[in-house]
């Protein structure tokens, strides 16, 4: 565990944290996309298959849970809570993720480490996670307005593998055959989705003004 | 093993 890597993870956590209180205290989920939560459902189950054969730590295993847990409470107050569900926007979450989850799997079959079950999941989760927030940054693109709260879950979601990306070079420098090369490379894709949110969200921050995405 | 290591993150 290095700092960078508990950066992230922390991050991560305040990035969930922020959802679950915007939707807990607001009551609703204006703006946020049900298809990237339930995107991010599907990474989590994908990549912690080894939840209960490989035990590593005790940090592991609880943030396993938690974000496991997390997900799945919101994709489930987002799709049942009857005050929550009212309040998304259905006709503004079209992006068909389907083709995300089915060009991720398929990529995971040509390119993973081994060609083994729980290999080409954990591959598959990292793509996935890589584009799992298309939807919900098309999302805020069409919604225009970014409320406070979703946008800085948003800036926290990026922001955390930001930090991974600094984790795996200082891993690659310290440890001698630390080769991740998959999580690297789709993490800095990942990293860049998020680069012209993050310049919008810069700049409304420079201004103090309302966070701005064009349409 | 390799892969066995740079499995311990999230």
């Amino acid at each position: 565990m290095n700092i960078f890597r508990f950066a992230g993870d922390m991050t991560h956590l305040i990035s969930i944290v922020v959802l679950l209180l915007k939707i807990y205290a607001t009551k609703s989920c204006s703006g946020i996309s049900l298809k990237t939560q339930e995107l991010y459902v599907i990474v989590f189950l994908a990549r912690y298959l080894d939840l209960f054969t490989d035990f590593i730590s005790v940090y592991n295993t609880v943030m396993k849970l938690v974000f496991i847990g997390s997900s799945l409470a919101i994709v489930w107050c987002m799709r049942m809570h009857r005050a929550v569900k009212r309040t998304y926007d259905k006709e503004l979450d079209t992006f068909r993720h389907y083709f995300l989850v089915l060009g991720s799997f398929v990529l995971a079959l040509l390119l993973h480490e081994k060609f083994t079950f729980q290999e080409i999941f954990w591959a598959f989760s990292i793509y996935l996670e890589a584009v799992a927030i298309l939807p919900q940054l098309v999302m805020l693109q069409r919604s225009g307005n970014v409320d406070n709260l979703t946008g800085q879950y948003v800036f926290f979601l990026g922001a955390y593998r930001a930090f991974y990306i600094l984790n795996w070079i200082y891993r690659f420098f310290t440890e001698p055959h630390f080769s991740r090369w998959i999580a690297c490379l789709s993490g800095l894709v990942q990293t860049a989705f998020y680069a012209d949110f993050f310049y919008y969200y810069f700049i409304s921050w420079k201004n103090n003004a309302k966070l701005q995405l064009p349409a | 093993s390799i892969s066995a290591d740079v499995k311990d993150e999230l």
